[in-house]
């Protein structure tokens, strides 16, 4: 049985037609997967200046990119992602792909002049985006 | 039936709302006037502009103010994780009103005797009251190098309801400071929680201050110099109060804190849990987990 052997070893591994990286495109890792990208803004562009005294600059971030079809473990998302992203796919496509949005966010710290001209430090909860998910 | 008795109500509804501003339907459902971001963010979501110009505050309070934002937060606004008090929230007064009761003598350190009326409107229902002090700004570089001692006498008073009556005083408070000054300070911080606790407690919006500050060089570590020296400085206080607003839009250190100790599994299950279970619920808590264990 050698010669089968050999000229079983000698078969591509995978049809010719198979086209790796278009398995990962398609099943793994979209191109412009969901992730977290930056936004730098100044209080000075919203006109805020003479109310919002600091931080100067402020990089609230935000999630942005297509979900993989095969989300799993990846983003933290729950079971039910991939069950949407089927009904999408092969039951009804007017029911939305899930969406790369944040997960959880950081503080941020200002200082305003309020209305009467008195001072306020504040912090706030949920201010900037540190991590994205598919849900 | 139903349905179409349905759409009726949501035509009217829409009706009712095409009238009113649509700036006023992002407002908070319970209505309350919450001062802090989100109004102003509505604000210039709805019409781009920021409402009426806000009213300049004084120099040396910005300057000061400035100083603790550096000291509480990072350049980006991160506040640092590296302060162990609860206050999330400190807001700075200057006195909207001040009546001078006695002339002051600056050569011998007594400051004029002044009524101070506050004004804590910002104060919302969800700021609760921490620590409290009176802030004096040495504006110009007094020569002293020394130890300072000095007796303040307070007194708070209800605000005048009319002109015909006099101020009914609530608190008198009599309290003697000593505190190092050398060339660097520009602030002397008078700690007055204990008093201003119980009015800002009871949603006081306004508070009337008698102060009588009187300073003077503490003799025994320079019996050769004279015991009293010429203070130009101080120019009327403001008043800062360091609060924990518990509101949600607020950060709650001891929040992330707690949950920084107990990894969960879920994201998201972090903020629906109490943030620390208390009396029998403590102990339910431990009972399910000991259900959850022994499952």
């Amino acid at each position: 049985g050698q010669e089968t052997v050999i000229s079983e070893l000698k078969k591509p591994l995978v049809p010719a037609s198979f086209n790796l990286s278009e398995y990962f495109k398609r099943f793994l890792f979209p191109q412009n997967e969901c992730a977290l990208h930056d936004f730098r803004l100044s209080f000075s562009q919203l006109k805020w200046e003479n109310w919002i005294v600091a931080p100067h600059r402020y990089n609230p971030r935000y999630c942005k990119g297509d979900c993989p079809r095969a989300v799993g473990h990846r983003y933290g998302s729950p079971v039910h992602t991939m069950v949407q992203n089927i009904i999408y796919e092969k039951l009804d496509s007017s029911v939305p792909r899930p969406s790369c949005v944040p997960a959880k966010y950081s503080p941020l710290s200002v200082l305003t002049i309020e209305p009467d001209g008195s001072i306020a430090y504040k912090e706030y909860e949920d201010m900037i985006a540190t991590k994205c998910t598919c849900r | 039936s139903q349905a179409s008795r349905g759409e009726a109500q949501i035509a009217a509804s829409a009706e009712v709302e095409s009238e009113v501003e649509p700036w006023s339907l992002l407002q908070p459902v319970d209505g309350r006037d919450r001062s802090g971001l989100l109004p102003p963010l509505f604000k210039v979501l709805s019409d781009g502009r920021l409402g009426a110009p806000r009213l300049q505050p004084d120099s040396r309070a910005l300057h000061y103010m400035k100083t603790l934002y550096k000291a509480f937060a990072t350049k980006e606004g991160i506040p640092k994780s590296n302060r162990s008090h609860l206050y999330n929230t400190v807001r700075l007064f200057t006195p909207c009103a001040q009546h001078k009761q006695a002339p002051g003598d600056q050569t011998t350190g007594i400051l004029p005797s002044v009524d101070l009326l506050f004004n804590l409107d910002r104060v919302t229902a969800a700021e609760h009251l921490l620590k409290s002090v009176l802030l004096y700004t040495i504006n110009n570089s007094v020569s002293f190098s020394s130890a300072v001692k000095c007796v303040c006498n307070l007194v708070v008073k209800e605000p005048k309801s009319s002109s015909k009556t006099l101020p009914r005083v609530l608190h008198s408070f009599t309290f003697n400071s000593q505190f190092e000054l050398g060339k660097k300070h520009k602030w002397i911080e008078i700690d007055v929680t204990t008093l201003l606790q119980p009015l800002v407690a009871s949603n006081k919006r306004s508070i009337l201050m008698s102060i009588n500050l009187t300073c003077t060089k503490d003799q025994l570590q320079h019996p050769s110099q004279d015991g009293l020296f010429n203070m130009t400085f101080l120019v009327p206080p403001s008043l800062i109060l360091y609060l924990n607003d518990t509101s949600a839009q607020a950060y709650h250190r001891w929040y992330s804190l707690y949950y920084k100790r107990r990894p969960s599994q879920d994201p998201d299950q972090e903020r629906s849990l109490h943030a620390y279970p208390v009396g029998e619920e403590a102990a339910e808590d431990g009972k399910s987990s000991h259900h959850r264990r022994r499952r």
